[in-house]
């Protein structure tokens, strides 16, 4: 699991 | 983070909440869409995968963990817990033609072939067309309680909040992602028929009952 994947929209 | 983006995750975080307390007031889960909820669960699930991997600030997680926990809370409530009250008579969608198309154009239209990717696309493509079964079953029965037409004006305005977020944020930032605003404007557009019965029947006090 990348860890730059998190997106800041819900 | 904008007010258009703000205010359409607190009408988001509304309707859910609204929805919950619907079904655990009344012990009853008439006239919704059990088909729909699981489908929101799956959204929400494929969505929110990050939570596993990034932290992005405490709102946002805070946010996902709640959005997760009610819509897997209504889920039980409907199929558990006030199982005798779901209508599966009127809850007839093939909800099947729904997640084989969206499921294989995660796979075809998407910014990254990457596990987390995938699903989050999958997960924007479902969210647009989860609503269906939740109108169609309006459709059916011919009506609805105005709690839940309530619900359903503040799930629709989310995502059309969620647009003007995106307008804002293109003219601000220059940030656009195409596929969550082709997927937000066929949701948005999905609610168009049900808006307008929202304001021309319910906000004047009348109930809300199919044909118009």
């Amino acid at each position: 699991l990348d860890d730059d994947f998190g997106k800041d929209e819900l | 983070m904008n007010i258009f983006r703000l205010t359409g995750d607190l009408s988001h975080l509304a309707a859910i909440i609204i929805l919950l307390l619907k079904i655990w007031k009344s012990r009853s889960c008439a006239g919704i869409s059990g088909k729909s909820q699981v489908l929101f669960a799956l959204v929400f699930t494929t969505r929110y995968l990050d939570l596993l991997t990034s932290f992005i600030s405490l709102y946002n997680t805070t946010m996902k963990v709640i959005y997760i926990g009610c819509s897997y809370a209504t889920v039980y409530l409907i199929y558990m817990k006030l199982k005798a009250t779901y209508d599966g008579n009127h809850d007839t969608f093939r909800v099947e033609f729904l997640i084989v198309p969206v499921g294989g154009l995660a796979f075809l239209v998407n910014h990254d072939f990457s596990p987390l990717e995938i699903l989050w696309t999958f997960s924007i493509y479902l969210e647009s067309v989860a609503i269906l079964p939740q109108l169609f079953m309006i459709s059916k029965t011919g009506e609805a309680e105005t709690i839940t037409t309530h619900y359903l004006f503040f799930l629709g305005l989310y995502r059309a909040l969620y647009l003007i977020n995106w307008i804002w944020r293109f003219y601000f930032e220059g940030f656009f992602d195409m596929i969550a605003i082709v997927a937000g404007v066929v949701q948005t557009i999905l609610y168009c028929d049900f808006f307008y019965l929202y304001v021309t029947k319910v906000l004047k006090g009348k109930k809300l009952s199919l044909p118009a």
